[in-house]
């Protein structure tokens, strides 16, 4: 994980537990 | 540091803004950061943050040109990387409870984190050479663009794909809508990305 960039993670980090909240919310 | 911290939750603020403050329904919003690649001294464009909003009928939209397997290999991926960003090990794949399908265009934006242009390549990079902002509308248009990242993005769905050179790199939106150009939309984010607060 440290090759990962750590905008690119925090970015990913935010899109996914967004996704999470969009996909139960559905 | 506290201060990259800082800065990111800002960019994203802006992009936030950018979006839901919009008239028009932009599906995403990215900051692509300008650099000098210290080795070559070749610009470059890498990713600095994202705001993915979706779209109204990312439902509708979703077997677009996705194949069952392409929805297998996304479902595995987000796996991988939610196991990577949680330090926890993968879920199998009948043992995640979240498991909804990944839309065409949350793919485009989650694979979009990976790219970058250098010395003024695709519609980003081009609009920082010019320092003026790159509008194509139409997927006949985007289809047809001599860029990649264009082109890809017509295969995604995205209809609109603007690039706004801004202090320190480019905004791009992108839409699953046909948007055209305006003067509106492009003077907000140059005074959302060059107000420093």
């Amino acid at each position: 994980s440290r090759a990962v960039p750590q905008a690119r993670k925090a970015s990913l980090a935010r899109f996914l537990e967004k996704r999470k909240e969009r996909v139960t919310s559905a | 540091s506290s201060t990259a911290c800082f800065n990111q939750e800002t960019l994203q603020y802006r992009l936030q803004a950018v979006i839901e403050g919009a008239r028009e329904s932009w599906t995403y919003a990215i900051f692509w950061q300008s650099s000098v690649d210290a080795a070559t001294g070749a610009s470059l464009l890498a990713w600095g943050d994202g705001y993915y909003r979706g779209c109204d009928d990312d439902k509708r939209k979703l077997r677009g040109a996705s194949t069952a397997a392409d929805q297998e290999h996304r479902k595995r991926v987000l796996r991988e990387l939610n196991s990577l960003i949680s330090g926890a090990p993968p879920p199998a794949a009948d043992e995640d409870a979240v498991d909804e399908e990944v839309t065409d265009t949350e793919w485009f934006f989650l694979v979009s984190m990976a790219q970058s242009f250098v010395d003024g390549a695709g519609l980003p990079g081009h609009a920082l050479l010019t320092a003026s902002a790159a509008w194509v509308a139409g997927a006949d248009r985007l289809a047809s663009a001599a860029c990649e990242r264009a082109r890809q993005a017509q295969a995604f769905g995205i209809q609109t794909m603007a690039c706004i050179p801004v202090g320190g790199g480019v905004v791009e939106l992108g839409s699953t809508g046909l948007i055209y150009h305006n003067a509106e939309i492009t003077g907000k984010v140059r005074a959302l990305f060059t107000s420093g607060t």
